[in-house]
């Protein structure tokens, strides 16, 4: 989970 | 997501929609860097690398789609569409932005989360997005005069990555693990780029006059 929440922002 | 976030998400979009507007409407590009509008075209395609792979939610998806596009289609329109290239200022912008994606490439092989192709380029496209807006403001200082699109354009661009240094700072506070050291520093250096433009830009506002540059 923590990989994908990584960026999560544009 | 965050209001800070929300609001840079929102200002970037208002960014790029001003753009297009200018450029729609007056069917001109005078006193717009190209190289500055390939260099975000380039940013954005690196960065969403990972558009089919990983699905966050529908609002980052469609907002990478539209930033993606957008930025392509405005640098189709600067190089194609046959009224808006005839405005482009070439003797202007003569800013080496190559150099720019060489050096950000090279930092990125040597600064990264992880070295892998996904992480080496976003961390790319995060160097790259610091440095891009130069050519814009050297044509800007070439030019002296900024018309209220073109400076509306860039006080929102300025505006969204000061909104994300909030943010940042917000997700500090508030999320434990929350550290993201490559787009905070670049974010800054970023978002100091656009001080002296942002100062003149103040000042133009505040004395109701037109925004000069210094040249």
């Amino acid at each position: 989970l923590e990989e994908i929440l990584y960026h999560d922002e544009l | 997501m965050n209001i800070f976030r929300l609001a840079g998400d929102m200002t970037h979009l208002l960014s790029i929609l001003v753009l297009l507007l200018k450029i729609y409407a007056t069917k001109s590009c005078s006193g717009i860097s190209r190289k500055t509008q390939e260099l975000y075209a380039i940013v954005f395609v690196a960065r969403y690398l990972d558009l089919f792979t990983d699905f966050i939610s529908v609002y980052n998806t469609f907002m990478k789609v539209v930033f993606i596009a957008s930025s392509l289609a405005i640098v189709w329109c600067m190089r194609f569409h046959p009224m808006v290239r005839r405005s482009y200022d070439r003797e202007l912008d003569t800013f080496r932005h190559y150099f720019l994606v060489g050096a950000s490439f090279a930092l990125a092989l040597i600064l990264h989360e992880k070295f892998t192709v996904q992480e080496i380029f976003w961390a790319f496209s995060i160097y790259l997005e610091a440095v891009a807006i130069l050519p814009q403001l050297v044509l800007l200082q070439r030019s002296g005069n900024v018309d209220n699109l073109t400076g509306q354009y860039i006080f929102f661009l300025g505006a969204y990555r000061a909104f994300y240094i909030l943010n940042w700072i917000y997700r500090y506070l508030t999320e434990p693990h929350f550290t993201r050291w490559i787009a905070c520093v670049s974010g800054v250096v970023q978002t100091a780029l656009y001080a002296d433009f942002f100062y003149y830009y103040f000042i133009s506002w505040k004395n109701n006059s037109k925004l000069k540059l210094p040249a």
